[in-house]
Parts: structure tokens; C-alpha cells; sequence
């Protein structure tokens, strides 16, 4: 679903906020 | 053949998509579905995170949205 897509985006990006 | 896992995540995979354009998160999300690489989201995550750092791609803002991308 695209609330599950949104979701692991936000996850991700906060993943790389750590590293960038 | 299953459909399960006719997509793998993996750096060389995503080092082409970057290459040919800029993409965001979801754009990068989008090619490596669960459904298609057959692993969970968790593990989509954390393994495009680690491509991601790995490769160091560069950075711009279009349409305000973060895209990443890479030179050849």
C-alpha cells in the first residue's frame, strides 16, 4: 500500500539522516 | 519460475538506477518492492541503507524532495 511505501521511505531517510 | 524474487536489491542494481537519474527514497523504494525481491520491509531498509552509505551518492534538492544520483 502506498501508507506502507511512505513508511519505509520515512525509515529509510531517518537511516541515512544518521549517516549524512 | 516464481515471481517471488525476480528482483534482487543489490548495490550494482542500484548503482544503475542512480546513474541513468536522480531518484528519491520512494523512486529507489518503488524498483525493489517486497513483493518483487521476496524480502520483508525491514530488511528492504536496512539493506538499501547500507547500499546507500556504501556507495555515497550525491545529493540535490528537485521539487523539494532529496534525490540521489550518480556520475560515471
Amino acid at each position: 500500500s502506498s501508507s506502507e511505501a511512505d513508511e519505509m521511505a520515512a525509515a529509510l531517510e531517518a537511516e541515512l539522516n544518521d549517516f549524512m | 519460475t516464481p515471481s517471488s524474487s525476480d528482483v534482487q536489491l543489490t548495490e550494482e542494481a542500484v548503482r544503475r538506477y542512480l546513474i541513468r537519474k536522480p531518484m528519491t527514497t520512494k523512486d529507489l523504494l518503488k524498483k525493489f518492492q517486497t513483493k518483487r525481491t521476496g524480502l520483508s520491509s525491514e530488511q528492504t531498509v536496512n539493506v538499501l541503507a547500507q547500499i546507500l552509505k556504501r556507495l555515497n551518492p550525491e545529493r540535490k534538492m528537485v521539487n523539494d524532495k532529496m534525490h540521489f544520483y550518480l556520475t560515471e
